[in-house]
């Protein structure tokens, strides 16, 4: 495992952290979409049916059910925890998440690596993981205050799938017949839709203010 | 060859 790749997974793991450290310690989930939260538990679910049936290591199985686990206790705490739901913002968070999982099917069912149900389910996930954060800077655009934890958050998120990226050419380069277009264009579509986001997130930083969004 | 290297990634 490269640099990029160990990097990229930590900070993926630490935006999970902080979301669920700003959900249980602050029981709030203001400023969070739970449409975007349902979409990586589907993610998740659809990607890692090989945990029962491909080892690949001890590295990889632990962080599979950390992530799991993690995605769909945070729809669990959004959705059924007596507090936490109660911070839901949920005339705010309106985009229509389920337009986005039909296209994300046929995509799969059209173009996949082999026609198989677990190929299949695990493309559907690299399709869908690419347009799940849409909801959650839908809902960011519109809420005026950004808290730091959920900025920082979908930092961290943005900076993973950049360090994916940067995982992909070092692999390219370092290892034979690595060549995988659907893992690299969903995963490229998914990086530049956090461009706006940084764009602005830096320029707060940079001054030294309160991230805020153009209207 | 089924296990494609991607697939080691998560």
């Amino acid at each position: 495992m490269n640099i990029f790749r160990l990097a990229g997974d930590m900070t993926h793991l630490f935006s999970v952290l902080v979301l669920l450290l700003k959900i249980h310690t602050i029981k709030s989930c203001a400023g969070i979409s739970l449409k975007t939260q349902e979409l990586y538990a589907l993610v998740f679910a659809t990607r890692y049916l090989d945990i029962f049936t491909d080892y690949i290591s001890l590295y990889n199985t632990c962080m599979k059910l950390i992530f799991l686990g993690s995605s769909f206790s945070i729809v669990w705490y959004i959705r059924r925890h007596k507090i936490v739901r109660r911070s839901y913002d949920k005339e705010q968070d309106t985009f229509r998440h389920h337009f986005l999982i039909l296209p994300c099917i046929i995509l799969a069912l059209l173009i996949n690596e082999k026609f198989t149900v677990k190929e299949v389910m695990w493309t559907f996930s690299l399709y869908l993981e690419a347009v799940a954060i849409l909801p959650q800077l839908v809902l960011l655009q519109r809420t005026r205050n950004i808290d730091n934890l959920t900025g920082q958050y979908i930092f961290l998120l943005g900076a993973y799938r950049s360090l994916y990226i940067l995982n992909w050419i070092y692999r390219y380069f370092t290892e034979q017949h690595y060549v995988h277009w659907i893992t690299w264009i969903s995963g490229l579509v998914q990086t530049l839709l956090y461009a706006d986001f940084f764009y602005y997130y830096f320029h707060s930083w940079k001054n030294n203010e309160k991230l805020q969004l153009p209207a | 060859d089924n296990q494609s290297p991607a697939k080691d990634e998560l």
